[in-house]
């Protein structure tokens, strides 16, 4: 850990905050309570308590900014800079500001609160049915009033239970109209708006007047995001409209066209090419409580660690079991000490004669032997979980194996089919069912005629035919490079190749004399056009090749066509 | 098997990445972050090379040392983060 010079810190331990404004993203109540549960990450290791002040000068004083937000450093629209804090002192010293070019949430997705309705402001539950259909939004099916509404279980049908979602025909945030919604339409300045406006702003935050005249008024109040929203780009509030062209061309989904950087994003009118008005797509989002908790421990005095499980790594990373590392404990308690006083202990369950308590017990689900078949396939129990598959950014390899994609990540892996609407298998162990592999793999393939499955790691191979292994084999014995590092991808053609990639370039190995072609390695630009060339992974699924960058994937067509760019996380089915 | 079709990017009005070349992004990183202006330990602020600049980056992110841009600082790079500097000066 470091400290600022000087060891800068507070000279007293009843440290106050204040939030001078509200993020679009979040409701209020969500977001008052990250910042609560943030600074409990610090105060819970120190004898340090936190106090949240409604008006006057806290000694944290927190905001939400776009751009040039009034100091000196200014934010970078989405993306790249999330928030910044400073040291502890007076002034600007101890201050938060959090960029809301960002799409804040609690990092896994629209954290979407309902009001109204009958579900006690419970939070929307996606996907939800209703009337057949899958909703994985808010919706104003149903209704002829326009107002978005979600369910907050997982079938409207069966339970009835729902809310409406956050949208200005609801209600408006700060401002001065107490939260009453927008009047359509309103005159401002002589002008007639039939829609949330950033036209009188510069922070480019969009409002509307409350009355059916700000002129004569001046009421008015700042419009919550609906969920469908674009972020950022020149439209941020309004929502993709699809289809819509784009240099002449039509999509009807999100995409990563004519952008450099992989971001999925829309136009918010019929054509880009006329309008130009755009704004990405929601994604998970940033998680206000993590990055909150981050900004604090710059706000308390701590710089960042170059530990990078550390809360004070200056990169995001989600993580959805948050707990503080020993280097963060040990950098905040050398500035304010540990926290003194007794510790909590955990609550006791009762015991009573007639019903004692007793230890729960793992219940080994019976089977069925099945009068079809003789043999029987082995079944892989799923483990607990160590890890939310929906939150990991990199897999180690995604393949096809009989069908199903299979997802791989630190020893473990996960299952998803296409076009199944349910939630993806396990996670299973991968020694389980193939045995002796090393925990971390770089890539896979199922051979198509003998469904044996190859494994990459490094320089080393294994071919498996059930859980019988061969290997490990240097891949050098195939006619690859003994220079070459990894295979990092391969993609089955026909029923005796198979592509092998690696950094830029690719080899066509022929699975009958197991040997490298001749004529290889070519270089991927040269025969797949419009991927990204650093690919870390690169498989076969339902007849589209896959190329993947973090968390993006770009699907090419067997005509060497993209004709997709989207989440990795779709493809596994997550909510 | 047609041709494959050349990426075309453009410039959306309000984006603010412009297209950064690989080199200008990792110039404005480690200036922005604290890498290119170090205080000596006599207290003066000085400019260190590129190559120093990289290598001290790469060892506070807890990646090789290079002193190159190679293809994991470029990555580490572009991730979302915090404002501050990680450099104190």
């Amino acid at each position: 850990y470091q400290t600022f010079e000087g060891d800068l810190k507070w000279d007293h331990n009843d440290v106050t905050y204040r939030i001078l404004n509200y993020s679009p993203d979040l409701d209020a109540s969500i977001i008052d309570d990250a910042f609560a549960r943030a600074f409990n990450v610090w105060s819970d290791v120190t004898p340090l308590t936190f106090t949240r002040l409604y008006d006057g000068t806290a000694d944290i004083m927190i905001s939400f900014g776009k751009k040039n937000h009034g100091d000196p450093y200014p934010f970078d629209g989405k993306d790249g800079l999330l928030a910044h804090a400073y040291p502890p002192g007076e002034g600007i010293q101890g201050d938060a500001h959090f960029d809301d070019d960002e799409y804040w949430t609690l990092g896994s997705g629209p954290a979407i609160k309902t009001y109204y309705g009958n579900a006690d402001g419970a939070m929307c539950h996606f996907p939800f049915q209703f009337e057949g259909k899958s909703y994985s939004t808010c919706t104003s099916e149903g209704r002829d009033d326009g107002l978005p509404w979600c369910a907050t279980t997982a079938d409207y049908g069966k339970d009835k239970k729902y809310g409406f979602c956050p949208s200005e025909l609801l209600f408006t945030y700060d401002g001065n109209s107490d939260g009453a919604a927008c009047v359509f339409p309103f005159v401002f300045e002589g002008k007639t708006y039939t829609s949330c406006t950033t036209d009188g702003r510069n922070d480019e935050y969009r409002w509307c007047a409350t009355t059916a005249s700000f002129d004569q008024d001046k009421k008015y109040g700042f419009c919550p995001n609906r969920d469908t929203a674009v972020i950022g780009g020149n439209s941020e509030g309004d929502p993709c409209h699809f289809p819509f062209t784009f240099l002449g061309k039509t999509y009807s989904s999100c995409t990563s066209e004519g952008r450099s950087d992989g971001k999925l994003w829309c136009a918010t009118t019929s054509s880009y090419d006329k309008d130009n008005k755009w704004g990405f797509c929601p994604d998970k989002g940033y998680s206000l409580f993590l990055v909150a908790a981050h900004e604090f421990g710059h706000a308390l005095g701590l710089e960042h660690s170059n530990i990078q499980d550390a809360l004070m790594y200056p990169m995001y990373k989600y993580i959805a079991d948050f707990s503080l590392n020993q280097d963060d404990i040990d950098g905040i308690q050398y500035l304010y000490g540990p926290k003194t006083g007794p510790k909590p202990t955990p609550p006791k369950p009762s015991t009573t004669t007639s019903s004692p308590a007793t230890k729960p017990t793992k219940q080994t689900p019976k089977t069925t032997p099945s009068s079809r078949s003789t043999t029987t396939a082995p079944v892989y129990t799923p483990v607990e979980p160590s890890v939310d598959p929906c939150s990991v950014d990199k897999f180690d390899l995604i393949t096809e194996i009989q069908g199903e994609l299979h997802f791989f990540k630190d020893g473990y892996y996960w299952k998803s089919v296409s076009g199944a609407n349910e939630d993806r298998k396990g996670p299973f162990l991968v020694s389980e069912r193939w045995p002796n592999l090393p925990t971390k793999l770089d890539t896979a393939f199922e051979d198509p005629l003998t469904n044996k499955v190859y494994f990459f790691t490094g320089t080393q191979f294994w071919v498996f035919t059930g859980q019988d292994a061969m290997g490990p084999r240097r891949i050098e014995k195939l006619g690859l490079p003994d220079s070459l590092k990894k295979v990092e991808g391969a993609l089955q053609r026909g029923k005796a190749k198979v592509l092998l990639f690696s950094g830029e370039e690719y080899w066509r190995l022929d699975l009958k004399t197991q040997q490298i072609d001749k004529g290889y390695p070519r270089h991927i630009d040269m025969t797949f056009g419009g991927v990204p060339m650093d690919a870390h992974d690169v498989f076969l699924y339902n007849g589209h090749y896959y190329f993947c960058r973090d968390v993006y994937y770009w699907r090419m067509t067997s005509r060497r066509q993209v004709d997709r760019v989207g989440y990795v996380y779709e493809l596994l089915n997550c909510p | 098997w047609c041709h494959p079709i050349k990426p075309k990017f453009v410039v959306f009005p309000g984006d603010v990445l412009k297209n950064m070349t690989d080199t200008d992004l990792a110039q404005s990183y480690l200036k922005r972050f604290g890498y290119m202006e170090i205080l000596d330990k006599s207290g003066h602020q000085g400019s260190v090379s590129t190559s120093k600049a990289l290598k001290r980056l790469q060892n506070q992110l807890g990646l090789k040392e290079t002193g190159h841009l190679d293809q994991s600082t470029m990555e580490a790079m572009k991730k979302p983060r915090c404002g501050v500097p990680d450099v104190r000066n």
